[in-house]
Formats: structure tokens, C-alpha cells, sequence
């Protein structure tokens, strides 16, 4: 017997899931940070994110169509967690790291937030 | 899968979305 293994289906999945985002096609939740708004699909975030997995798999909140995170967490940091979600690809800027693993810890992406800590560690002179 | 010849295709495996229409 015999199979073929598509070695970039994963992400070629991922692409597709990011193009359907940035066109705002079957996406089911808007994510409020402070004042701005993020679209998203439930199952991405849930997919990547142990705080939404939480949420979206409690039955009084799978069916929100609008979440708003603590007003502690940085717009800008989850603009990118939200990036690495949908494309595998983390912009971790040194004068954002903060806020990146900060909302990293808060969203329960553990594997980020260690990444984050080898990224300070390794910057630190 | 254990003792399955598996190949591996290193090609595009799905269509891909335009970014916009």
C-alpha cells in the first residue's frame, strides 16, 4: 500500500484560512481589544489559543458574536498574535516583546510566551 | 500507517484563494 503525503498542506491550509480572514468571508467573531476590532474564525482562535478554547467551547459563549478582552491587553500586541494565528510567522519586535508575551500568557499560547522568554533572554546583553 | 510506503508530494495540495475577487 502506498500514500501520498502532501508536506505543504498544512500551511497551505492556513493560507486559505488567512485570505477567507482578510476578506471577511465566514469569519463569526469580533475580537474587541480596548477600542479596536479584530475579525476572526472561532475555530482559528480556539485552534491556537487556550483562553478562547476555553470560551468557545463553553456552551453560553460558543454562540457570541463579539468578545472583548481585558482592557489591559495591548491592541497591538494581539494584532500580531493574531497574524502569527492565521500565517505561522511571529514579528516579535523588541519594543513590543512586552506586550506581546503579556497577551501571549493571557491568551494561554504557551509555546509563544516561551519563545518570547528565549527571545528576551537572547537579546539580553 | 506503519509499514504504508509513503511519498512524499512536495506540490501545491489545494487550490489557493485569490486575496480578493
Amino acid at each position: 500500500d502506498s500514500c501520498i503525503q502532501f508536506t505543504r498542506h498544512a500551511s497551505d491550509v492556513l493560507l486559505n484560512l488567512n485570505r477567507l480572514r482578510s476578506r471577511d468571508i465566514l469569519t463569526d467573531v469580533t475580537i474587541l481589544v480596548n477600542r479596536q476590532q479584530f475579525r476572526a474564525h472561532k475555530t482559528v482562535l480556539m485552534a491556537c489559543s487556550g483562553l478562547f478554547y476555553t470560551i468557545f467551547t463553553d456552551s453560553h459563549k460558543c454562540n457570541l458574536n463579539a468578545i472583548s478582552l481585558d482592557p489591559k491587553v495591548d491592541p497591538e500586541g494581539f494584532a500580531i498574535l493574531l497574524e502569527f494565528m492565521y500565517t505561522s510567522r511571529l514579528t516579535l519586535k523588541e519594543s513590543l516583546i512586552m506586550s506581546i508575551m503579556n497577551t501571549a500568557i493571557y491568551l494561554q499560547m504557551d509555546h509563544v510566551v516561551d519563545t518570547c522568554h528565549r527571545f528576551i533572554k537572547s537579546s539580553d546583553p | 500507517y506503519e509499514g504504508v510506503n509513503t511519498i512524499k508530494e512536495r506540490g501545491r495540495s489545494i487550490h489557493e484563494i485569490p486575496r480578493q475577487d
